[in-house]
């Protein structure tokens, strides 16, 4: 039986609001040894995402505001979806996290390649 | 039969020397959309690794030279080493990427979670 995103999927998930600080946001990301911060409002609702990526590209550009690096189209998925969909979304964006929605786009989740290939073996 | 790093690994990899810039090591991130760059002396010989994650760290702690952000004890793969042993890693040390040596320690390959997960899940 395959899997699907809420069993592989991590509920604990660090994000952060549009209007903090970009280098708040960075120690956030350094602090709690994290990738990705799904951006949310003040309902929870998603509104963007930051990777560790984005920050490096802050730095190589000297940017400094939070709205001008991150993404605001997010790819996502969904409690029930398939593995198989998350990695086929992961493999067409070259993206390496998805944030797991409900039906109102809140954030329940971060599915990530590393949760799917520690998964795939699940001695570690 | 289970793969081996040399079937999964991305042989084509972005390094870079530990003498460089940090700002042109992360413009070199950006415009090649990786997440990790082995450092290499001038024989190519592994001293060290630089993922997004560290150059977010340069960020918020506002550090500007490469040799303050390089982690230089770093966590490698052998061409015929199981993927399991790759996992093992990967979740022992909370990282998402290994750089393939030879037995000189040269940088030969990258093997990262994304290319595993999409491995494992072939179709994409
Ligand atoms: C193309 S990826 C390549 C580097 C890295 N693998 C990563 O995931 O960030 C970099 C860009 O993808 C964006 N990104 C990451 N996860 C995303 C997601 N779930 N939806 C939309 N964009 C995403 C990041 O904001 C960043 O601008
Ligand atoms: C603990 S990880 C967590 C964030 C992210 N998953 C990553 O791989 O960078 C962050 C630290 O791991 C280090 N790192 C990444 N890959 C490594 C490897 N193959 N060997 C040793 N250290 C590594 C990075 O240099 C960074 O300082």
């Amino acid at each position: 039986r395959e899997p699907r995103v809420r069993e592989v999927m991590k509920a604990e998930v660090v994000t952060a609001k549009p209007t903090d600080d970009i280098r708040a946001v960075a120690k956030l990301l350094v602090n709690r040894g994290v990738d990705h911060i799904p951006i949310v409002d003040d309902k929870g609702v998603l509104v963007g995402i930051v990777t560790s990526w984005d920050l490096a590209k802050a730095l190589a550009l000297g940017k400094d505001r939070l709205m001008d690096v991150m993404t605001r189209r997010v790819v996502t998925a969904g409690l029930d979806d398939s593995i198989d969909s998350v990695v086929s979304k992961m493999s067409r964006y070259n993206i390496s996290g998805l944030p797991v929605v409900d039906d109102r786009r809140r954030v329940i989740g971060l599915i990530t390649a590393d949760d799917i290939s520690r998964r795939l073996y699940r001695r570690f």
